[in-house]
């Protein structure tokens, strides 16, 4: 996360570090129920195998081994089957749901987070030198309707109806490398929704080039399916 | 053909004192908005409706002069006409405020006898709104609203009203009102609160302002024209052919040759961007291609290569001469007052979180929280907008009124803050009270769903089914579908099927935020909040941490 801030321990407590089976953090996710996790398909390039990777549950210091920790193995992956950008991970048996481990919401299908809301990205990614590094930062901004965000001043159509953008107009925060897969949520009432996963961006953090995220609404039928056969 | 409440304009939470007003009973808005229209003692500009007392006020005043106050349950209803600034047509229904003539001299007050005797008066014209010295049109003149001046030497004048854009545009369309629907191609507009064949985020009720009614052309966000999102799947969406006004546009008053807010108003010379580079002329295509041009921002003063923000940026800018930087921001000196501003708020910024919870009725509270109940942002309390108020940090120097953190200024039951949304103006906060912090789970369970019919509340108490049938105060609840000692048709069995209002069990049909209420069998007492307790916590909900998140950045 370049900007933002350290969070408070554990108040994300639906963020996941997805690790090689060395347990070197390289993306980020998002527990969604017990067994589930939900991430993005570039995350998953490297290998094909689950064997290959590690979740880290329950965690604010990348390196530190807290009590909170839980680590569970990967059962099997299932990457969107028409190409996008977002993929399921089941986890070799369920976390143990408490005060640091809790999933997310996930949106009601087709559902459009509104132009105006303020939405928050976390993760143990990159920060160019804005501080945090080793610790869960967050950060907030607003969602940018795909009309404007694909103005040739902005990301000039290169955002599908799947995904959505978020950002500050004049940069300076942003998601970052190393927090693809990771969660965009947005407060509703008193709950957090997840509207988005960490994509992609050109660069981090410019001015004018928000950060892109796949719009979980749009696959909900696909993860509630995945779910329910598996 | 519309509802009757379209003429008006809602704000939720909001009421206004009025020394003539007219007390009814109705059973809904719209029967109110019936006797507001009809009243004959005064002409009626706003009435309030409370849906649990089903008490409807119409008064005299509206927001534009009268003192506006917070009430929960009461939803202000403002007609449209009387805070329009700009004419139909000739004018004859204008009832604005403008009481100066197109050559700045004072109008005559209507009533006065000098120094000109008038032929239209307020007796004479009792329907033509003529108050104080304000612009009218009684006569119907082709010229439209006028005045008797206060110049013995000219009797009457023409005044300088704007043209409401329904008919035609100024500037870029920004305010267009009017009704046309198609596209620039002849495509049918999609309308603004469906979400097919085009999903969309410009969802009318997050955007109150920019008037997303109907299927109708608009242009909420800084596009050289009104536009809207099609009905053909295969175009999301095309500008429209909207003709522009033959008046000239309203006048927003002189440029600045600082930076005030996002600099939409800066008028000034600089054309040089931050990093030093050469501004291109916005008449000029190259080295760049764009549609920020002098003809698509006829109100923007795109001259020469001048730093402008046309579009509701964050500051002003330009296209650059470099073919390699598209555009970059300029870097405008700021007016004195925003300096000071800013200052302050870098100050106030540096404050941590250290309270997440609140004591009593929260009048001591300090902490940092600034979303409501429902995650709506908190209005800033110095600022006016979108919601006027009285309850400044100057007017409640012991109340710790910084920034737009949730405070309880007037003695309220818990910490409170104005809204950002335009229709709701204030709500309760997103915060406990420090006795009820949920405990630390350590089992794993499965999610809680509220709902069930245990005699105990999740939330609110929406969902509440329980059989408790007495009040806080010990009075017993009239039954729902009993019209004794309490009328009331709002809610009834019938109005709300999937309420849950059996017999006379407390219940929570319009989801108020102090929980289960009923109608009490005590004539002197319409209604009245049920005691509850709340259910012991579900062990996870999902998006629920137990932790508090920071939510930084701040603004």
């Amino acid at each position: 996360i370049v900007g933002g801030c350290v969070s408070n321990p554990h108040s994300w407590p639906w963020q996941i570090s997805l690790r090689t089976s060395f347990e070197q953090h390289f993306c980020g996710g998002t527990l969604i129920a017990p067994q589930w996790v939900l991430t993005a398909t570039h995350c998953l390039e490297r290998s094909q195998r689950p064997s290959s990777y590690k979740v880290f549950l329950g965690l604010h210091h990348e390196a530190k081994k807290d009590p909170s920790l839980q680590i569970r193995d990967v059962e099997a992956l299932f990457k969107e089957p028409d190409g996008a950008d977002i993929a399921l991970l089941k986890l070799s048996s369920p976390a143990l749901i408490n005060d640091y481990v809790i999933p997310a919401c996930l949106p009601k299908a087709h559902t459009v987070v509104g132009g105006k809301i303020e939405c928050y990205v976390t993760g143990w990614g990159e920060t160019q030198g804005t501080g945090g590094e080793g610790k869960l930062k967050e950060t907030g901004f607003p969602v940018i309707e795909n009309k404007i965000c694909n103005r040739p001043e902005f990301l000039h159509n290169k955002v599908k109806s799947t995904e959505l953008c978020a950002g500050n107009i004049d940069g300076g925060t942003d998601s970052c490398q190393g927090d693809s897969g990771g969660p965009l949520v947005c407060p509703e009432h008193d709950k957090f929704i997840q509207h988005g996963v960490t994509s992609w961006g050109l660069g981090c953090a410019q001015p004018r080039k928000p950060g892109v995220y796949v719009r979980v609404s749009s696959y909900i039928s696909w993860i509630e399916r995945t779910i329910a056969n598996n | 053909q519309g509802n009757l409440l379209d003429n008006y304009i809602k704000t939720e939470g909001a009421w206004i004192l009025s020394h003539n007003k007219h007390i009814y009973k109705t059973n809904n808005p719209e029967e109110c908005a019936e006797k507001c229209e009809a009243e004959t003692k005064f002409t009626c500009r706003s009435f309030t409706f409370t849906s649990k007392d089903q008490q409807c006020t119409t008064l005299a005043e509206n927001t534009k002069k009268a003192l506006v106050l917070r009430r929960t349950n009461a939803v202000l209803f403002e007609k449209r006409m009387y805070l329009l600034e700009c004419r139909r047509g000739k004018g004859e229904d204008y009832r604005g405020t403008e009481s100066k003539t197109r050559n700045g001299v004072s109008c005559q007050k209507w009533a006065d006898t000098e120094p000109h005797v008038p032929r239209f008066t307020p007796d004479s014209n009792p329907n033509d709104g003529l108050e104080e010295n304000y612009c009218r049109n009684p006569d119907k003149d082709v010229y439209g609203p006028w005045c008797y001046t206060t110049d013995p030497k000219k009797r009457f004048d023409f005044c300088n009203i704007p043209e409401c854009e329904e008919e035609c545009m100024h500037c870029s369309g920004e305010k267009y009102q009017g009704n046309i629907s198609r596209t620039e191609s002849g495509l049918e507009c999609q309308p603004w609160d469906a979400q097919k064949p085009h999903s969309h985020g410009y969802i009318p009720a997050n955007l109150p302002d920019k008037d997303l009614k109907m299927n109708y052309c608009r242009n909420p966000d800084g596009e050289p024209r009104p536009w809207c999102f099609t009905t053909d799947p295969s175009k999301r969406w095309e500008f429209c052919n909207i003709p522009r006004c033959a008046t000239p546009p309203p006048t927003t008053g002189q440029g600045l040759q600082c930076l005030a807010g996002n600099g939409d108003n800066y008028r000034g010379k600089i054309a040089i961007t931050e990093s030093g580079k050469t501004c291109q002329n916005w008449a000029s295509q190259f080295p760049h291609k764009h549609a920020r041009t002098p003809e698509n921002y006829p109100c923007k003063a795109l001259d020469e290569n001048y730093c402008r923000n046309p579009d509701g940026e964050s500051r002003p800018w330009c296209y650059t001469t470099s073919k390699d930087v598209r555009w970059e921001y300029c870097s405008i000196p700021s007016c004195e007052e925003t300096k000071v501003e800013i200052t302050a708020e870098a100050v106030d910024e540096q404050v941590p979180n250290t309270e997440d919870c609140y004591q009593g009725n929260g009048a001591t509270y300090r902490g940092t929280t600034s979303l409501t109940v429902s995650g709506k942002r908190c209005q800033a309390w110095r600022s006016m907008s979108p919601h006027s108020h009285k309850k400044t940090p100057a007017a409640f120097p012991n109340a710790d009124l910084r920034l737009n953190y949730c405070r309880n200024p007037d003695g309220d039951r818990a910490p409170w803050c104005y809204t950002t949304d335009p229709s709701v103006r204030w709500e309760f906060c997103h915060l406990k009270k420090c006795g009820d912090l949920q405990t630390v789970v350590q089992k794993p369970v499965q999610t809680t769903t509220e709902s069930g019919t245990a005699d105990c509340i999740l939330g609110k108490g929406k969902d509440y089914r329980g059989t408790t049938a007495k009040t806080g105060s010990g009075k017993t609840c009239q039954a729902w579908s009993s019209q004794t000692p309490h009328t009331h048709d709002f809610f009834t069995p019938l109005t709300h099927p999937h309420a849950g209002l059996e017999q006379n069990y407390c219940r929570n049909p319009d989801g108020d935020i102090n929980g289960p209420w009923c109608y009490t069998t005590d004539p002197r007492k319409a209604w009245d909040y049920c005691e509850i307790p709340k259910c012991p916590p579900p062990q996870y909900e999902c998006g629920k941490a137990k932790r508090k998140q920071k939510m930084c950045p701040q603004r």
